[in-house]
C-alpha cells in the first residue's frame, strides 16, 4: 500500500484490493469483516482496527454511501492508510488505538459506486428495485428509521431523495443497522458526505434540538477550527435541520437515537467549483484536512466515555 | 454509459423570499429532468442544478424571467468527466507499471 497511488479515483476492484493489502500488511492490526451483502450481492466490507481485546468501545466511520460522492471513497483510503502509519510511528490516533477500535466502511454503496464508473457517473442512489416504478433506487440516507417518511423525504422512486419501501429495506442500510446494534458499544459514528463543507450532528427530522447539542456544539467548533487550521477550508457547523434542511429518515439521527452521543455526518469540499466533479489532485488535501477533524472527535469520545 | 454533453451546473444564490419559490418551483417541473446537487436550503444559499442540454434553454428562460440571478458553475460537465477519466487511466498505467 506505499505505491498506492492516493491522488487518483479508483475503481471498487482496485479499492477491495487496496483493503486486502492493508490486512495483509498489517495482521495485528487491520481486519477485514464482512457486515453484508449488497441488493446486487457484492460484499459490502468493514475494516476493523484494533491492537486487541474484546468488544472495545469503538468509533465508526463510513464514507460513500452516496456513491457519486467520489472524494468521500477516496478519502476513506487515505484514512485506511493514516490510521496504520500513525499507529506504526505512534502518534496521531495511535493512543485511541489503545482503548479503542475503529471501524471503517469504505465503499458503504458498492451497487451505486459500480454503477457510477460504468453507466452514470451521476448516480447516487442503491441500485435496488421499486416495485410498480421504471425508477431505481433508494436514497441510502433517507432509509434509516429515525423519522423515516416524514417531510425531508420523498415517496416518488423517481427522485434523489427517495426514501425506500419502509425503514432498512436497502440492505446496505440493514447491514449497518445490524452491525450497529449487535456491537452494542460503539460510541461515535461519522458518516462522510460532500459537498458544501459542513459538519452537522442530529436533528435532520425535528427541530427539537438533540439533548446533548450543547457538547455536540461545541465538539464540532473544535473540529471545523482543526480541520480549517491546515489549508484555511471554511466549515460550517449545526444541526442538519438549521443548517441545511429538514431531512427525515438519516444516519446519524438513527445512530443517535441509538445511543451513539457522538454522531456526526460531513460534507466535505467543495463549494461552487467542482461539486462531485471535485479534481483527483484535492483528493489529499481534503483527507488530510478532515482527518484532522475526525480526529479531534475521536479523541473527544475516547476521553468522556458514557 | 451515459454522457453529459452540453449539461452545465448552475448557482443561483436566492436573496429573497420570491427568488427561493422561483428555484423551488423548478424541483416539481420533472420533465426538465433537473438534478440538483445542492437542493434550496435558505436565503443566501447557493443552489446547484445540473441542467441537461435540452433543458438549459428553459430553465435560463424561466429563472432570467424571474429577474433571479446565476452563474455557470461548470460549462460542460462531460468535459470534467473526460478529464477525470483520462487521469484515472494514467493512474491505472502507472500502477500496473509498479
Amino acid at each position: 500500500t506505499d505505491t498506492f497511488n492516493y491522488e487518483a479515483y479508483h475503481t471498487i476492484d482496485e479499492i477491495y484490493s487496496f483493503m486486502d493489502m492493508l490486512v495483509a500488511e498489517n495482521p495485528n492490526l487491520v481486519s477485514k469483516l464482512e457486515i453484508g451483502r449488497s441488493t446486487e450481492n457484492r460484499p459490502l466490507y468493514v475494516l476493523k482496527f484494533s491492537t486487541g481485546g474484546t468488544n472495545r468501545p469503538a468509533i465508526w466511520i463510513d464514507t460513500g454511501i452516496h456513491s457519486r460522492e467520489w472524494v468521500t471513497q477516496a478519502s476513506g483510503v487515505w484514512f485506511a492508510k493514516k490510521i496504520v502509519q500513525d499507529h506504526a510511528n505512534n502518534e496521531g490516533v495511535a493512543s485511541i488505538l489503545e482503548t479503542m477500535d475503529i471501524f471503517l466502511e469504505i465503499v458503504t454503496n458498492p451497487d451505486g459506486f459500480v454503477f457510477t464508473h460504468t453507466k452514470n457517473r451521476m448516480w447516487r442512489k442503491t441500485r435496488s428495485k421499486n416495485s410498480g416504478s421504471i425508477c431505481v433506487g433508494v436514497d441510502p440516507n433517507r432509509n434509516w428509521d429515525a423519522g423515516f417518511g416524514d417531510a425531508g423525504a420523498s415517496g416518488n422512486p423517481c427522485t434523489e431523495t427517495y426514501h425506500g419501501p419502509y425503514p432498512n429495506s436497502e440492505p446496505e442500510v440493514k447491514s449497518i443497522v445490524d452491525f450497529v446494534k449487535s456491537h452494542g458499544n460503539i460510541k461515535a459514528f461519522v458518516s462522510i458526505h460532500s459537498y458544501s463543507q459542513l459538519l452537522l450532528y442530529p436533528y435532520g427530522y425535528t427541530e427539537t434540538p438533540a439533548p446533548d447539542e450543547q457538547e455536540l456544539h461545541e465538539l464540532s467548533a473544535k473540529a471545523v477550527a482543526a480541520l480549517t487550521s491546515l489549508y484555511g477550508t471554511k466549515y460550517k457547523y449545526g444541526s442538519i435541520i438549521t443548517t441545511i434542511y429538514r431531512a427525515s429518515g438519516s444516519t446519524v439521527d438513527w445512530t443517535y437515537n441509538q445511543g451513539i452521543k457522538y454522531s456526526f455526518t460531513f460534507e466535505l469540499r467543495d463549494t461552487g467549483r467542482y461539486g462531485f466533479l471535485l479534481p483527483a489532485k484535492q483528493i489529499v488535501p481534503t483527507a488530510e484536512e478532515t482527518w484532522l477533524a475526525l480526529k479531534v472527535i475521536m479523541e473527544h469520545a475516547r476521553d468522556h466515555p458514557y | 454509459t451515459e454522457t453529459f454533453v452540453g449539461h452545465q451546473v448552475l448557482r443561483v444564490t436566492p436573496q429573497s423570499d420570491e427568488e427561493l419559490q422561483k428555484v423551488q418551483e423548478l424541483q416539481d417541473l420533472e420533465h426538465l429532468q433537473l438534478d440538483f446537487w445542492l437542493a434550496p436550503r435558505g436565503l443566501g444559499l447557493p443552489v446547484d442544478i445540473r441542467v441537461p442540454f435540452p433543458s438549459l434553454q428553459a430553465v435560463k428562460a424561466h429563472l432570467e424571467a424571474s429577474g433571479v440571478s446565476y452563474s455557470i458553475m461548470i460549462e460542460d460537465v462531460q468535459a470534467l468527466l473526460d478529464v477525470e477519466q483520462m487521469e484515472m487511466l494514467r493512474s491505472s498505467r502507472r500502477l500496473s507499471l509498479n
